[in-house]
């Protein structure tokens, strides 16, 4: 992809178009309030001022010379279904909306957008779910079955090289990644503190499993558990 | 985690306390608006409605009852600080506070908030992200190297085992899944339409790539890209 629009520049708008624009891409970012577009002029590349719910204001955009548009508007539901309608009119290649309820994000269904984002939502699952797994230190949900967890590793495998442990056969779980830690060298603190020495994504049948290792593991929820101590 | 108290009933702070309590978890849910609280009181197990930056409110609620708190509240930046702090005080277990910008954010650190959550700047970079890769379906942010991609298998993968291919050799990538997806019957629509067959999560090395399979694959950014026609 290299020509994205996106329209809104609140919190989320303005992250999307800057971490689009630092990484290459020509980004056009459309914000309806003068302030904001003066703000961001320097850091995003091309800022517009313009009410993108004017379909003709819209249209002088373009908008079929770009290969995606994100609808990033939060608080102004009315603001973000026209827009999106006109950019589907518009025939844009690739539309992502941004919605701000269950009730919008319906609405954004039914009238055909398929990639819809809805941070709060999204991120309160994941934050639930980081909650509820013991022991882990970060979780990504795959989909609702499976999942990606690093916990630390059982002491049945210290010292083992993958191979020998045979894990997917044992535990119907594939291990992605190994952490490496030693304990930091403070006596001062009552609470043992880990310093992370080195990081191995999609190990080999040789690598080895230590002690304080944290292994980044994929598998379905329940057989996850039962590598947890 | 058994118990847990969820603070400030927004679109985040409402669907943290919904997952954890549809999970089992003993939900207590706190907003010092009472029309939120009787709105969602059939939802969400307990709630309660007090004012949370009123340290002897929080007290009377038995904090150190608790496995963890969430501090959900966006709008209001001083109360979303004070509410942390009185946690802090109060020896919360484990404390996630929601930042609603990059300077919340940074305060919240300097008091030593450990699990800042940041739903709209996180999946704006996960939105970035997932624009930039070319073919894929869907994306997942591993750390700032490694990510993990769904794309359409290469035709040279077609009707080969996964043992064949050595794809982590080859390509220095672990191929986590495999979708195996038919054409749609459908002979109106002009583009093709897929239907997903079967999903295998952690394949065997005698699992076989077939034409229109998306493959989905762990590995540095870079890498990856290797594999996208
Ligand atoms: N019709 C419009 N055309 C262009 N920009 C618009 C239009 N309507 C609203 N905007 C802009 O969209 C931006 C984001 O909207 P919103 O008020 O929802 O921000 P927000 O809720 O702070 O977003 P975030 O949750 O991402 O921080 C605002 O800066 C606003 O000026
Ligand atoms: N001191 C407080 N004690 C308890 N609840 C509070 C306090 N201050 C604010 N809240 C509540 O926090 C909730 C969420 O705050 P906010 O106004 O940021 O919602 P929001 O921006 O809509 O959140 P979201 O982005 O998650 O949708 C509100 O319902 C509000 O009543």
């Amino acid at each position: 992809m290299q020509r994205c629009i996106v329209i809104g520049l609140g919190n989320f708008g303005y992250t999307t178009a800057l971490t689009l624009y630092q990484a290459g891409i020509d980004v056009i970012a459309v914000d309806s309030q003068k302030d904001i577009v003066s703000y961001y002029k320097d850091e995003l590349g091309v800022t517009i001022c313009c009410d993108a719910s004017n379909k003709e204001q819209l249209e002088s955009l373009q908008i079929n010379n770009f290969d995606a548009a994100v609808v990033a508007i939060g608080q102004n539901m009315t603001a973000s279904i026209l827009i999106t309608m006109h950019l589907q009119d518009l025939k844009i290649k690739r539309l992502i909306t941004r919605a701000i309820s269950t009730d919008h994000a319906k609405i954004l269904e039914k009238i055909g957008v398929d990639e819809i984002i809805y941070p709060e939502q999204d991120t309160a699952i994941k934050t639930a779910n980081k909650l509820m797994m013991k022991n882990i230190t970060d979780y990504l949900h795959i989909s609702d079955e499976y999942s990606i967890i690093e916990i630390p590793a059982p002491e049945e495998f210290f010292n083992k090289k993958l191979a020998e442990l045979a894990i997917p056969k044992t535990y119907n779980c594939q291990v992605i990644g190994i952490k490496y830690r030693s304990i930091a060298p403070d006596d001062q603190k009552d609470e043992k503190e880990f310093i992370i020495e080195q990081t191995i994504i999609a190990p080999n049948a040789n690598d080895i499993i230590r002690k304080n290792c944290l292994i980044i593991v994929l598998g379905k929820t329940e057989d996850i558990s039962r590598l947890q101590t």
